[in-house]
């Protein structure tokens, strides 16, 4: 929680909402908010409470976009574009190229896109992921691809787009981010499909590389290092209000 | 056209008017009648009292503000009045039954944030815009 507001200042009259009344507020409010009804998210598990990666971005930026809506044009403004709803989404399913030694080795990705709102239009999207050093390249140069997996095929290999590339030392920490803006007009047209991210990493001589070996984190790192993909909307204004 | 409403005693002596006794225009501009001049007011909308906290993670409530008080003429340059609310209080003054003041009102808002986890447990950001009243008017 905090950030502003956290309580109400002294003096501020208060009194305590009766059950019906509690549920007109309620209602209204989340017809402002442009919520057909109150979420109710699944209480997580005691042993997964921990901080989770995409949570921790997301309070971060509320941080930032939260010091800045008073005024227009501040840096955090600049840095979300024109966006005003942004949504994490956590690797669902992760798959790793299990051919022993077989080259080229990948890592799969898959989100749940089902939650994307209707009428929204997607200004950027993220796919982030945590490095370590790699104790097995060290001092290498490393390309790290990213590919949206079109089309899945049972008897070739699937059909791969593009999404975007990223250089980087063996020996490098933190988040990596890739751009896969590109794909999102596939989610909005197919949104009841899961969106499959391709992950390769390659040396400067071309050679494939287990993106594990590279030190990249997958669904087995901590809560707090897991793989993540964030969406930047534009928001239709209140779609679901109805006029009175 | 507010000529005819001034109604000048004749002075018993050299004294000046005293200028909260002067009639008419200035009758009620300070809060003659208990009320303040338009101005902001505290109101807080706790997400906390809604039962709203396990699913919006921040803020627990933020501060909405609330625009109240008089209108009246003259319209003070901090009360941001249009032109159209100053020409409005003009009418009031001579026609007060049928022309009303201008209204107290937000002139400028601003956006807040809020942080929450939808059904699927997905956290999102989402950024609403005039929710805060940041500065109160004549209208």
């Amino acid at each position: 929680g905090g950030g502003p507001g956290l309580r109400p200042p002294p003096g501020c009259p208060q009194r305590r909402l009766g059950a019906r009344e509690r549920r007109d507020v309620q209602r209204e409010i989340l017809a402002v908010l442009g919520l057909p009804g109150r979420p109710r998210p699944r209480a997580p598990p005691a042993a997964s409470r921990l901080p989770a990666s995409a949570p921790l971005f997301m309070l971060d930026l509320y941080h930032a976009m939260a010091g800045d809506d008073d005024e227009d044009g501040a840096p955090a403004e600049r840095r979300l574009g024109r966006a005003d709803l942004v949504m994490s989404f956590v690797n669902m399913v992760e798959r790793d190229r299990a051919l022993g030694h077989q080259e080229p080795h990948w890592k799969e990705f898959r989100f749940d896109l089902t939650q994307i709102p209707a009428g929204e239009a997607v200004t950027a999207a993220e796919f982030r992921i945590y490095k370590v050093p790699s104790i097995h390249l060290l001092n290498r140069t490393l390309h790290v691809s990213m590919f949206q997996v079109v089309q899945e095929q049972s008897n070739r290999e699937s059909d791969l787009f593009f999404l975007d590339l990223q250089t980087l030392r063996a020996g490098d920490e933190g988040w990596l981010v890739l751009d896969v803006t590109a794909a999102s007009d596939c989610w909005l047209l197919k949104r009841h499909k899961d969106l499959g991210l391709r992950l390769y990493v390659e040396t400067e001589d071309g050679h494939s590389v287990d993106p594990g070996l590279a030190g990249l984190l997958g669904q087995r790192a901590p809560r707090s290092q897991q793989p993540f993909v964030v969406t930047f909307f534009r928001a239709s204004p209140s779609p679901i209000r109805t006029p009175r | 056209a507010v000529r005819p409403l001034r109604r000048r005693q004749p002075k018993k002596s050299n004294e000046l008017p005293q200028a909260n006794r002067l009639p008419g225009i200035f009758d009620d501009v300070h809060g003659s009648h208990g009320r303040q001049v338009c101005r902001r007011h505290e109101l807080y909308v706790s997400f906390q009292d809604l039962g709203w906290l396990d699913w919006v993670i921040a803020p627990q409530g933020y501060s909405a503000y609330y625009c109240e008080g008089e209108c009246s003429f003259p319209l003070d340059s901090c009360m941001n009045a249009t032109n159209h609310a100053i020409l409005q209080s003009l009418v009031h003054l001579m026609m007060p039954d049928a022309v009303p003041k201008a209204c107290c009102a937000p002139t400028k808002l601003s956006a807040t944030s809020v942080l929450y986890y939808d059904s699927s447990n997905n956290v999102i950001l989402r950024k609403h815009r005039n929710m805060v009243v940041k500065a109160c008017g004549c209208h």
